[in-house]
C-alpha cells in the first residue's frame, strides 16, 4: 500500500473527492496553507493499493488544473523583501509525495 | 521509530489522548474531514518506538469504537448520484497507516 | 527526496516560513494541537532533496526556540489526574519525523 500526501488547490477539491469516491478510493482531507503564497490550499491523504496507483494518479491529473495565483494580502510587507513583489505565480495542479505504508490496520 | 497516521472519530479523541498521555506516548492532533461522508474526523500523528508498537495498537483498539454515521447534509445533491442515497454507513474505530521514520530529531 | 514532518510552536512559524522561502525550500502548513498540553501548535510538511537536508535542519535549529508552556486551561479537570497538576513544561523548538519519499509528482 502507498500513502499519497497530495497538495491541491481548494477549487479542485469537491470534484476530486467526488471522482475518488466513485472509483472507491478512500481519502481524508486536511486544510492547509501554502508556505510561499500563504493562501489556503488542501492536503489530501490517499491510501491506495500498489496496483491501483496509476489509476489514482490519472484521476488526479484529469481533475486538478494549473492556475495563476496572487500571494495572500497578509504578505504585503514581505512581498518587497522577496523581490518578487506581489506578482502572480503559477501554482501547479497537484504536488504528490508518495510514501510506502509498512502496515495498514482497520480497527 | 514508526509514525502512525491514525484516523479516528471525533468522539473518541479525548479518551484516546488521555490514554496515550498516561502511557507516555506523544501525539499531535490534526482536524480532518472524511472524503466520502464529508463529516469531521481527526487525524493523529503518533511517533512510537518499534518495541512499543503493540502497546499503542492495543490502546487504540480499546478506546476507538465502530459506529453508524450518516453523510454530511452538505452531500445531499451528490447522495443521489452515488446511488447510496443518504443511507448510514458503518465507520471503523480507527484507520492506521504505519510509516517507517528514517530519522527523528528533537531540536 | 525526504519529507520532514515538523512540529513547531506557533510563535516561530512566520520566521520559519520566511527563512524557508528565501532559501527556495517548499513548505505546507497544517494547524495542529499538542496531545499532552492540548494547546495549538503547527505541523509543517517540508519536501526536500537529500543533499539539501542539512541546510534545512540548520535553518530550523536557528529559528525554533525551546520555551516553557502551560497546559491549555481546557485540561483543568485532567490536570489533577496526571499528577503533574498544571505545572509548566519545557516544549522543544521542533520535533522532526523524517520519511523517505518513494516518488514525487508535480502535476
Ligand atoms: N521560494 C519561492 N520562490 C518563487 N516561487 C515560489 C517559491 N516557493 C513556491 N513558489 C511558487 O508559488 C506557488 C505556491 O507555493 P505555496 O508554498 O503557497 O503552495 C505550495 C505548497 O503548499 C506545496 N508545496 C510545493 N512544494 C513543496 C515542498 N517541497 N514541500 C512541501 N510543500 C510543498 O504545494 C503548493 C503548490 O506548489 P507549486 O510548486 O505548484 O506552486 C508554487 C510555486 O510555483
Ligand atoms: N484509503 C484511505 N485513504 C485515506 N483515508 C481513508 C482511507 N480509508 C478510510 N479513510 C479515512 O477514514 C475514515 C473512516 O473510514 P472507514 O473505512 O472506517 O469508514 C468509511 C467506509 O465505511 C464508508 N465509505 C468510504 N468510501 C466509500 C465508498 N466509495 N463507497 C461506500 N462506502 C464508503 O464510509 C465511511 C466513512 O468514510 P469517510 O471517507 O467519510 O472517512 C474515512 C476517511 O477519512
Ligand atoms: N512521539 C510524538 N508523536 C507525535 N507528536 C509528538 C511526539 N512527541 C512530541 N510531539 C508533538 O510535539 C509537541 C512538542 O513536544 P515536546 O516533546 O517538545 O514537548 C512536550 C513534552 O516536553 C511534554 N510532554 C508531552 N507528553 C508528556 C507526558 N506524557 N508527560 C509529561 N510531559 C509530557 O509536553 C510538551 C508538549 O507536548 P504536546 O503533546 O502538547 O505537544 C507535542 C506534540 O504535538
Amino acid at each position: 500500500m502507498k500513502l499519497l500526501i497530495t497538495i491541491v488547490q481548494d477549487q479542485d477539491v469537491p470534484n476530486l473527492l467526488e471522482a475518488l469516491a466513485e472509483e472507491e478510493f478512500g481519502a481524508t482531507r486536511l486544510s492547509s496553507t501554502g508556505g510561499f503564497l500563504r493562501t489556503g490550499n488542501t492536503t489530501l491523504l490517499i491510501g491506495v493499493a500498489k496496483e491501483k496507483l496509476d489509476q489514482v494518479l490519472d484521476l488526479i491529473k484529469k481533475v486538478c488544473k494549473k492556475r495563476e495565483q496572487a500571494p495572500s494580502s497578509a504578505l504585503l510587507p514581505f512581498g518587497k523583501a522577496r523581490g518578487s513583489g506581489l506578482r502572480k505565480v503559477v501554482v501547479g495542479g497537484a504536488i504528490i509525495f508518495m510514501v510506502e505504508i509498512e502496515r495498514f490496520e482497520k480497527i
